[in-house]
């Protein structure tokens, strides 16, 4: 589903942003 | 002849520096590690062993994690995919493990 997909994106980069 | 020096290099300011307010981990508890609590990263390592395209149901973790209330589990979700280590899938209670897969 797209909603997964998004989510998945959003997850992705909050946890990117954590990791700098 | 120079060899004393070297030999001498030996870090001494390790030993004695004070990391003894962690010892005893009975289990359980909340003392952050990792800056996860033991709750947070039981319910994320759960999440990441499961391999379900949709990932992991709130039910699914509280019954692996028979020990842990639903409100805990809930509270230890919403901070994992507040933090971006999971994130929710077909709908508010299936969730995923972002470095899984």
């Amino acid at each position: 589903q797209e909603r997964i997909r998004r989510n998945k994106e959003a997850a992705r980069q909050l946890l990117a942003e954590r990791n700098v | 002849r120079k060899n004393l020096t070297s030999a001498s290099r030996v870090p001494q300011s390790f030993s004695s520096t004070g990391i003894s307010s962690m010892g005893g981990y009975g289990g359980g508890g909340n003392l952050p590690v990792n800056g996860l609590t033991a709750h947070q990263s039981q319910v994320l390592n759960l999440i990441k062993s499961c391999h379900i395209p949709e990932g992991m149901s709130l039910q699914d973790l509280k019954l692996q994690l028979y020990n842990m209330s639903m409100s805990t589990i809930k509270q230890a979700v919403e901070f994992l995919s507040s933090e971006g280590h999971i994130y929710s899938t077909v709908d508010d209670d299936h969730y995923k493990s972002t470095d899984a897969e």
